[in-house]
């Protein structure tokens, strides 16, 4: 069985608003270190996953490792009714077809219950190997996510290229050209202003297109983190990372445009 | 002309 009681709704509602236009079903994959999830799109450009560790919950319980088929809408909808204060407690009882949802109001004098239909998922798996990137930018992801908006109304792509200045993302479309460079500040601390910079780490300057219309879906977990990490390397995926608290994190992986 | 990459080109899938 698993049963698994996190403190805050609010946590697992905006999870899953940021993978579900993404994907419409996913297997959670539960074992005693956490519950996590992997899936690509329809068309093999992006893949969304999260992790959220034992830890993160108060208590964690799973007895052996299971494979828990979820439709994102379903799932969606019924954590809508969930307040964002609320604890939930995620249930599942051996061989059966159901996942169990709790809520409690903070003071405990409400509770209720979903049961959602469990899905045989039999889904691809990618193998992505632990590798290290070329270049690794931190930035607030507020920002990231008004570039991304910003760029979205000149053209469908945007270039990204990092270097020790800072990172330029730029874009070009019929009716005319933009661009946003982000310089590197001297601290990513929050330093008490809610303020994050932008930092570059790099072995080589990196540059890379990439599909706004997925970069927008991305933005989706910016209301998980003040920052989100961009790793990349010249030819491969990049790697957005939104860490959820100290908890878990978001990762979506999006291949890039390859010039012809 | 840039054309769209796909992820199982990257990774391997199973």
């Amino acid at each position: 069985m698993l049963e698994a009681r996190l403190p805050q709704a609010s946590i697992l509602k905006k999870i899953v608003e940021s993978v579900k236009d993404l994907v419409s079903q996913a297997n959670f994959d539960c074992s005693d270190s956490g519950i996590s999830f992997q899936a690509m799109d329809e068309s093999n450009i992006a893949l969304s996953s999260f992790l959220l560790r034992a830890d993160g919950f108060d208590p964690y319980r799973c007895d052996r490792n299971l494979s828990l088929g979820i439709k994102f809408a379903s799932l969606s909808k019924i954590l809508k009714c969930a307040g964002n204060d609320d604890v939930v407690i995620i249930r599942y009882m051996d061989d059966a077809d159901i996942l169990s949802l709790v809520f409690e109001s903070p003071n405990n004098e409400r509770i209720s219950e979903f049961d959602i239909k469990l899905l045989d998922i039999d889904s691809e798996y990618l193998s992505i190997p632990d590798q290290e990137f070329e270049c690794k930018v931190k930035m607030s992801s507020s920002e990231f996510s008004r570039i991304c908006r910003d760029l979205m109304t000149i053209g469908a792509s945007v270039v990204i290229d990092a270097t020790k200045e800072g990172v330029k993302f730029s874009a070009t479309g019929d009716d005319g050209s933009g661009s946003v460079l982000l310089k590197q500040s001297g601290s990513i601390d929050n330093e008490g202003r809610g303020v994050v910079g932008t930092s570059v780490e790099m072995v080589e300057p990196v540059s890379l297109e990439l599909s706004l219309k997925y970069l927008n879906n991305f933005t989706k977990a910016a209301p998980l983190s003040d920052s989100v990490a961009i790793n990349m390397s010249n030819g491969i995926p990049v790697m957005f990372q939104f860490d959820v608290g100290d908890i878990g994190y978001i990762r979506y992986f999006l291949a890039p445009q390859i010039k012809d | 002309q840039s054309q769209q990459g796909r992820l199982d080109s990257f990774f391997k899938v199973s």
